[in-house]
């Protein structure tokens, strides 16, 4: 564990709960894609599957429990208790697009063949792309509230900082793997147009706008 | 190089 790899672990923990407070508090979940929620669940769900056969640490025990549970706890917001405030008109992203080639590319690049391997593979390649309704979402509406800015931030910082951790433990640990390598510089790439607008706009006080 | 399938990482 390093700074790099901690940091990034609570940016992904601080924008599930900031995700979570949103829709709570504001009692609605406009502005926010539920086909990126389901895809996210999707993915811990696949990549998780290893807290029935090994034991890391209870620090990765936790994490991994809280990723699950508050993903499935936020698809059930979207989907029912606040489903009247849903967004779907906009929410149009076909998730097909994104989690047919995961499948195809997790069979042919991969460590191992086994179903463990490939279903984590997949969701690494999953997770890369998983936010891409959400961003299509904001991009079709034109603008994204604030709160959900601060969301997108914590999120996509999370990978940014992972591969600061990966560069860390090849040059300390002697640690490489390019799936996670690839897939997450992919990831944190997606969010680069968002973080421009969000550090020249979000953080001066102003709402994110897209340009016309 | 190691590329554990122990995997430490969430």
């Amino acid at each position: 564990m390093n700074i790099f790899r901690l940091t990034g672990d609570l940016a992904h923990l601080t924008a599930i709960i900031i995700l979570l407070l949103k829709i709570w508090k504001t009692r609605s979940c406009s502005g926010i894609s539920g086909k990126s929620q389901i895809l996210f669940t999707v993915v811990y769900i696949t990549r998780y599957l290893d807290l029935f056969t090994n034991y890391i640490s209870a620090y990765n025990t936790l994490m991994k429990i809280i990723f699950v549970v508050s993903s499935l706890a936020t698809v059930f917001l979207i989907y029912f208790k606040f489903k009247a405030t849903y967004d779907r008109n906009h929410d149009t992203f076909r998730m097909e697009f994104l989690i047919i080639p995961s499948i195809i590319l997790a069979l042919l690049i991969r460590h191992e063949f086994t179903v463990m391997e490939v279903l984590w593979t997949f969701s690494i390649y999953l997770e890369a792309v998983a936010i891409l309704p959400q961003l299509f979402l904001v991009s079709k509406t034109g603008e994204a509230e604030t709160i959900t800015s601060h969301y997108l931030f914590a999120l996509g910082s999370y990978r940014g900082l992972y591969l600061l951790n990966w560069i860390w433990r090849y040059y300390f640990e002697n640690f490489l793997d390019w799936i996670s390598i690839v897939a997450g510089f992919v990831q944190t790439v997606l969010y680069c147009d968002f973080f421009y607008l969000y550090v020249t706009r979000v953080l001066h006080g102003r709402k994110l706008r897209l340009p016309a | 190089i190691k590329s554990p399938a122990l995997k430490d990482e969430l």
